[in-house]
């Protein structure tokens, strides 16, 4: 319930205070307004064929216990041919946090990493707070860091 | 633009001392006036090397302070509202911003016409707010600089990268992008939905069948709205425990307990 105490506290008055928020705003998590306003884009997969051209690294990482936006459509929009059709590099194989548990699975691709997080749910560092430390960390800073963590 | 040092929080409570800055307030978009609300924190590593890592929330609509605090910020809030420090932080080696966009979501002001509400000018007010935000934090000028976030912000990233591939103008370097759970293509992540169901054994192979026979590519418009649905298509749904079951179960964490 932790977005419940989240929202409490950013709707203090010496909280909005101290972040220099002025006048009368109200804080919530999601504003459904917007949500029902929005005009969303189908489908990303566009602007994933230019950037995956370019020297900029991407990380695709899905919480396995996540059901809305899950790791079986994920794989699919890398890997398969109606999706962007990415050549395998490292076939899948698991990966270990550095309390030596499983923490989920990984695939690499031309230009593109996919793991999955095993156990997490759509908030992945929610759930798995060490095991995603550990993965961003390992994707900024590599295998050396990675060995040190 | 300015840098503005967060004031001391209140209800701190603590074993150890804060050992990193932190920045957040509101910083105006020259083209439209927005005032987009941030919070910055400081590696509490080596924070005039580190890189810079923007975080975004999805929605579309919500807060990327949810993230800060129930994620990966250094504060977790508690029942009583204390705040305890948060071990697992992002923060731990790398400087963070967390972004509160489109204008409307959180402490970001106005709320846009609705016509405003698209992609397109999404990323480009996020594109012009680091413009802004480097000039008020210019030690960040030629940084490592990664974009982060999860779920809608699969859509909100790509065109962000994009739009900071074609004008390099932030002064920031791009070094690489990671998304958690990203809505991607409505399609292939919609239709994905069954499946996830039915190989996590939560709707027998006959309530599978069942949707698979009558939805087809469809699936994605029934699950979310009944726009774009068939009546067997719809009525498969429904009938299923994809949709009756749902006050017993979060989908977003089917291993979770549910908050009543």
């Amino acid at each position: 319930c932790t977005d419940r105490f989240t929202q409490d506290y950013l709707n203090l008055p010496q909280v909005k205070s101290a972040i220099h928020v002025e006048g009368k705003l109200t804080w919530t998590d999601c504003n459904s307004m917007i949500a029902e306003r929005y005009n969303r884009t189908s489908s990303a997969l566009p602007k994933y064929k230019g950037n995956l051209q370019t020297n900029v690294s991407a990380l695709i990482y899905s919480g396995d216990a996540d059901a809305v936006v899950n790791f079986i459509g994920t794989e699919r929009w890398i890997g398969s041919t109606e999706g962007l059709g990415l050549k395998v590099k490292s076939k899948w194989s698991p990966w270990y946090g550095p309390d030596k548990q499983l923490a989920g699975y990984s695939q690499t691709y031309a230009g593109l990493t996919f793991k999955t997080v095993k156990g997490a749910g759509h908030m992945v560092p929610a759930i798995r707070p060490l095991h995603a430390l550990y993965m961003f960390e390992c994707f900024v800073y590599g295998q050396d860091a990675c060995d040190s963590f | 633009a300015q840098a503005h040092q967060v004031d001391e929080l209140p209800n701190y409570k603590g074993n150890n001392p804060i050992n990193f800055h932190h920045y957040a307030g509101h910083i105006d978009l020259p083209s439209n006036g927005q005032k987009m609300f941030y919070w910055h924190v400081e590696s509490q590593h080596s924070p005039e090397n580190d890189p810079l890592v923007l975080w975004l929330n999805g929605g579309p609509g919500c807060s990327s302070l949810g993230g800060f605090f129930t994620e990966i910020g250094p504060f977790v809030v508690q029942r009583d509202l204390s705040v305890k420090l948060n071990q697992y932080t992002w923060a731990r080696k790398t400087n963070l911003v967390f972004l509160e966009s489109p204008a409307g979501v959180g402490f970001s002001q106005p709320v846009l016409n609705a016509t405003d509400y698209n992609d397109e000018f999404t990323s480009d007010r996020a594109f012009e707010f680091l413009e802004q935000f480097t000039k008020a934090y210019p030690q960040f000028k030629n940084r490592d600089f990664y974009i982060t976030g999860e779920s809608y912000a699969g859509i909100y990233i790509p065109f962000l990268v994009e739009k900071m591939l074609q004008t390099p103008t932030t002064g920031l370097n791009l070094k690489g992008y990671a998304i958690g759970n990203p809505f991607t293509d409505a399609k292939i992540d919609g239709n994905a939905y069954v499946d996830y169901y039915y190989t996590h054994a939560l709707i027998s192979m006959e309530s599978y069948n069942d949707i698979v026979d009558k939805c087809s590519d469809e699936l994605s418009g029934c699950l979310f709205s009944t726009t774009n649905c068939s009546k067997p298509c719809h009525e498969a749904v429904v009938d299923s425990p994809i949709t009756s079951d749902t006050p017993y179960l979060n989908p977003y964490y089917i291993y979770g307990d549910v908050c009543v």
